[in-house]
């Protein structure tokens, strides 16, 4: 698979943008955090596309964002948990 | 610090022609 590039992404409408970069962090989150991938790159993909790129190109950068995403996750469910304890 | 990551994102299904490469 080539890298995906700038000029890749910009010769690409906005939602199509989203959709390139997706396909290619999956993979990558994906052999993170098998189970919750979907929803991981789901909230990555609402962060800028050039620091999508970046992420790409830094597993180190991808990793401490999954580890942020999986921190708000787990809040969030734990959270929702105990609203439906009330 | 307070994240900005949305937990109510949609989640991102790799498409399925992909898959069916892995399979």
């Amino acid at each position: 698979q080539e890298p995906l590039t700038v000029s890749m992404l910009a010769s690409a409408p906005l939602q199509e943008q989203k959709h390139m970069l997706g396909e290619r962090l999956f993979p990558l989150i994906e052999a993170i955090h098998p189970t919750l991938a979907a929803k991981i790159t789901g909230m990555l993909l609402e962060i800028d596309a050039s620091e999508l790129l970046h992420m790409l190109e830094s597993p180190e950068s991808l990793g401490s964002k999954v580890d942020e995403a999986v921190a708000v996750l787990q809040a969030h469910y734990a959270e929702e948990a105990a609203q439906k304890a009330k | 610090k307070k994240s900005t990551l949305n937990p109510n994102a949609k989640e991102f299904n790799p498409a399925k022609s992909l898959l069916a490469v892995n399979k």
